[in-house]
């Protein structure tokens, strides 16, 4: 792990020593290697190490600390500020509020619009789901089922493909049965897929969403960056939701597509249940990353 | 790029740069790098070549090596059994391959053994009915065991040409859900003692270098045979299964490309190190 790989670079310099360019240089190619290890987009990781480089240079090698942890110190902190420093607020005003859910295939959209619809059921909002994926089969099924396994409505439409005015149909059923928030359950989509990435556009155009969350896999590999991107261009997305962080991936991809947007991370997932759902944690994650 | 004489430090990074950006991983990369640098070293590559070719064809026979055809049962029914972890396109890989065994005039049966996840059952039966292929399902909640029993002692009674059994989408962290797999291959083994005849994890074209640690833990947990590689028409390349074959040896014989019955091709180890560097 780095902190090893580290100490094996350092371990000539003793207590007196200032850490030098030459011996940042050799620390530096290893936090590199751990960060793309972890899936940190290429990109990503070149800028996050010459910020750390410069950070490090000229800093006085601690008597009581190894050199080796003052770096990983210093790469923790600075993975930890670019992560987020404060919980990012949700938007849930608006009368009714609306989350619209949008991602790639099978990053876990439908699962987190359960999620979401019984976190905020137990903050005692009303909440409305829309099943608006009229593409992937026995989709609407999947919402209604997992609507049905937490008691939170859901609107569908079989009759219609129209993503648009089953959104506006949810709507109007939410407004006349006095909901506080709505959550959309759109269809995954490629990012590079323009007339679908066209679909969002309208319905974040016609609706003006409160909050728009990109779900994303926190298995993703380097093209986090080109898909959060495009979603973020279209879309000024205002959140990130990352998901099956029960499974073993250092999530690197947060810290690209967080780098690449600005965009806070708002929640993550950790499982299948209903209860698996937790606002993000910025420290958790730089040290899951870190390995 | 430039060609052998010109090669020099940072000629390796842009490759470098290539490599890890189309998700072939740390390890792979530096390897196929190292190997180049060696042959390079000992005069075994031309001053003439690009750098890009010789990674090209370095990374193609690592995806040709053992890339046998699928392995099909001559006695009776060939068992596939799906695997892999969640919303990497099993379900729809499944439906998929029906579909082309279908169309090359073979009888096929489907096995809904994902009886956990919310609506599956019905996305599987929704694909059976869209391509007219039957498929064994029970309640949802029931054991998949059971019903992957059921399914195999059905296809044996009809002697279909194919069995295709998809099983729900587990994270091989959960060492709880990875049990399940060998006690589903005990029970298929009941009636077909040499089954499955491919256990194929299902990858995310889209997936980082997780997919190697997918492939070693399902490949302990029920020994996965072959690979299918999916959402290839993202603007993922799918490198991390440069690193998966580099590790083992089994085929790559699938690849998806899009979300319909006829989005899927079988693997074609040039064409896939070709995109690579496209
Ligand atoms: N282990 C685990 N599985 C998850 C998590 N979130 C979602 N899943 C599973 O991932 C798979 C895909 O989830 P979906 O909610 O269908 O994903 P989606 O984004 O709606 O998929 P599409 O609508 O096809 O784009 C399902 O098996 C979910 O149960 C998580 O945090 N952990
Ligand atoms: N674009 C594209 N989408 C795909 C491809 N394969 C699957 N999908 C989509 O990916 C999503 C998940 O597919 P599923 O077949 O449900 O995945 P799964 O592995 O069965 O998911 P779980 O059973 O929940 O673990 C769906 O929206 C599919 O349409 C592909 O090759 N290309
Ligand atoms: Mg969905
Ligand atoms: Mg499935």
């Amino acid at each position: 792990n780095l902190s090893d790989a580290l100490s094996n670079t350092f371990k000539t310099i003793t207590g007196k020593s200032v850490l030098t360019e030459n011996n940042i240089k050799e620390a530096m190619e290893q936090v590199r290697l751990a960060l793309l290890s972890a899936d940190v987009h290429y990109d990503t990781v070149n800028d996050f190490v010459g910020e750390v480089s410069r950070q490090c240079l000229g800093e006085k090698v601690l008597k009581s600390v190894k050199p080796s942890e003052q770096v990983v110190k210093v790469v923790h902190e600075e993975l930890t500020r670019l992560m987020g420093t404060e919980e990012a607020e949700v938007n849930t005003s608006g009368d009714p509020a609306i989350i619209m859910m949008v991602g790639l295939h099978g990053a876990g959209k439908t699962t987190t619009c359960a999620k979401l619809a019984n976190y905020y059921t137990g903050q005692k909002k009303k909440v409305l789901l829309a099943a608006c994926d009229v593409y992937r089969p026995a989709a609407i099924d999947q919402l209604e089922a997992l609507g049905q396994s937490i008691k939170v409505p859901v609107f569908s439409d079989r009759s219609t493909p129209d993503v648009v005015q089953i959104a506006q149909n949810a709507l109007n059923t939410a407004k006349s049965e006095g909901k506080d928030l709505v959550i959309l359950d759109m269809a995954g989509r490629l990012q590079i897929d323009e007339d679908m990435v066209q679909e969002l556009i309208r319905v974040k155009e016609r609706f003006n969403p409160g909050e728009i969350l990109l779900t994303a896999d926190s298995a993703l590999g380097q093209e986090a960056v080109s898909v959060a991107t495009h979603f973020d261009k279209a879309l000024n997305i205002t959140g990130i939701v990352l998901t099956k962080l029960d499974g073993d991936a250092r999530g690197g991809a947060a810290l690209s597509m967080r780098k690449v947007t600005g965009k806070p991370i708002k929640f993550i997932t950790s499982g299948e249940k209903v209860s698996d759902l937790e606002k993000f944690r910025p420290e958790g994650m730089a040290s899951r990353i870190l390995g | 790029f430039s060609n052998v004489e010109k090669w020099d430090e940072s000629t390796y990074r842009q490759l470098e740069a290539a490599l890890i950006s189309a998700d072939l991983g740390v390890s792979v990369t530096q390897k196929i790098i190292a190997d180049i640098k060696e042959s390079y070293a000992i005069g075994e590559i031309k001053t003439s070549e690009d750098i890009i070719n010789i990674a090209t064809s370095r990374i193609k026979s690592i995806l040709a090596d053992d890339n046998r055809p699928l392995n099909i049962n001559t006695t009776g029914p060939t068992i596939l059994l799906m695997v892999g972890v969640n919303g990497a396109g099993k379900t729809t890989t499944t439906g998929k391959l029906a579909y082309k065994l279908k169309q090359d005039g073979k009888s096929v049966l489907l096995a809904a053994c994902d009886t956990f996840r919310a609506a599956a059952i019905e996305q599987l039966k929704h694909w059976g009915q869209r391509i007219d292929v039957p498929v064994i399902a029970g309640k949802h909640g029931s054991d998949a065991a059971a019903i992957a029993y059921d399914a195999c002692a059905s296809a044996k009674a009809k002697n279909v040409d194919y069995l295709i059994i998809d099983t729900a989408g587990r994270q091989h962290t959960r060492q709880d859900l990875m049990e399940e797999l060998p006690k589903i291959l005990r029970v298929i083994r009941k009636n077909f003692p040499e089954a499955p005849h491919e256990t194929i994890l299902v990858v995310d074209g889209s997936t980082g270098t997780n997919a190697l640690f997918q492939a070693r833990e399902f490949g302990k947990a029920c020994d996965v045979t072959s690979l299918a590689v999916t959402k290839l028409d993202g603007s993922g390349k799918g490198g991390v299964v440069v690193a998966i074959k580099d590790e083992h040896t089994f085929p790559i014989h699938f690849v998806g490309l899009g979300e319909s019955p006829e989005d899927l091709q079988p693997f074609d180890p040039e064409l896939y190190a070709d995109a690579i560097f496209s």
